[in-house]
C-alpha cells in the first residue's frame, strides 16, 4: 500500500482551520 | 455573534498587542494583523466575551458545535496556547496562524505538524502515538479498517520514516520524511490567508497604521 498513517490523519476536520474563516 | 469593537475599547483588551509588533515577527502586514483582529473578536465573543478564545469557543468555530472532541483540534488549540493558560490570546492567535501562511518558512510548519503528533511531548512519534491518532481518525470518520490493515499501514510508515530503526521518529527523521512526502503539510498552508484584508475589510477601512510607513 502506498497510503501512509499521517495521510490518513490529515483527512481529521480538526485538522482544517480553513473552517475558522467561514462566516455565519 | 458579529460584533465590532471601536479602537479605542480594542487596546484595553486582554493579551492584545501592538499589531507592528505582530506583523514584524510573522508574515502578515499590519493591515492584515487588523483584519485578522476582527476574526480573533468575533471567535473570542461567541460564549465569553472577555478577549480570549476558549477552548469550546476555537471548537464552535471549526465545527459549529462546542462540545465536538477531537482529537486534532484539541492538538491545535493546545499548540496556540503558547503560555498554556487554557485561552489563546490575540499574540499568540497571530503568532501561530502566521506559520500556516503561505509564505511562512517550510521549516516552521514542519516543526509545528512535529509538535503536533508528539502527543505526550517526548520529543519523539512513537508507534502507539501514532497508532492513536489514526483509530481517533477512523473513529470519527466513516473510513473502516481493520485492525490488521491498520497495523500495516503504521508498520510501512516507520519502516519508512523511522530511518535509526529505533522504532520512533525523531524531528530530524521528520523532516526528511516530510520532504519525500511534501503532501503531509498540505494542512500547514491556509490560502485564506493570502486575502484576509478582503475577508475582514473592516479593520482595514480604520487603521491606524499605514502599511508603508512600516
Amino acid at each position: 500500500t502506498c497510503l501512509n498513517a499521517f495521510d490518513i490523519i490529515s483527512l481529521s476536520p480538526g485538522f482544517d482551520l480553513s473552517s475558522l474563516f467561514e462566516k455565519d | 455573534m458579529g460584533c465590532f469593537h471601536s479602537k479605542s475599547t480594542l487596546h484595553y483588551t486582554p493579551g492584545y498587542e501592538e499589531p507592528t509588533v505582530l506583523a514584524a515577527e510573522t508574515p502578515f502586514t499590519v493591515s492584515e494583523v487588523e483584519a485578522l483582529y476582527e476574526l480573533f473578536k468575533r471567535i473570542s465573543s461567541c460564549i465569553i466575551d472577555d478577549g480570549l478564545i476558549h477552548r469550546e469557543e476555537f471548537q464552535l468555530a471549526l465545527f459549529r458545535n462546542q462540545k465536538m472532541e477531537n482529537l486534532f483540534a484539541d492538538r491545535i488549540f493546545d499548540l496556540f496556547d503558547i503560555k498554556r493558560n487554557g485561552v489563546i490570546e490575540f499574540g499568540e492567535f497571530v503568532r501561530s496562524l502566521g506559520i500556516f501562511h503561505p509564505n511562512a518558512p517550510v521549516a516552521d510548519k514542519m516543526s509545528f505538524a512535529f509538535k503536533l503528533y508528539d502527543l505526550r511531548h517526548t520529543g519523539y512519534i512513537e508507534r502507539e502515538e501514532l497508532k492513536e491518532m489514526v483509530l481517533a481518525l477512523l473513529h470519527e470518520s466513516d473510513l473502516v479498517l481493520s485492525d490488521d490493515v491498520v497495523e500495516i499501514i503504521i508498520d510501512e510508515t516507520f519502516s519508512d520514516a523511522d530511518s535509526k530503526g529505533d522504532g520512533r521518529i525523531d524531528s530530524e527523521e521528520w523532516k526528511e520524511f516530510v520532504s519525500r512526502n511534501p503532501s503531509l503539510l498540505k494542512n500547514m498552508t491556509l490560502p485564506y490567508l493570502m486575502d484576509i484584508t478582503l475577508a475582514f475589510p473592516n479593520f482595514v477601512v480604520s487603521s491606524e497604521v499605514d502599511d508603508s510607513e512600516i
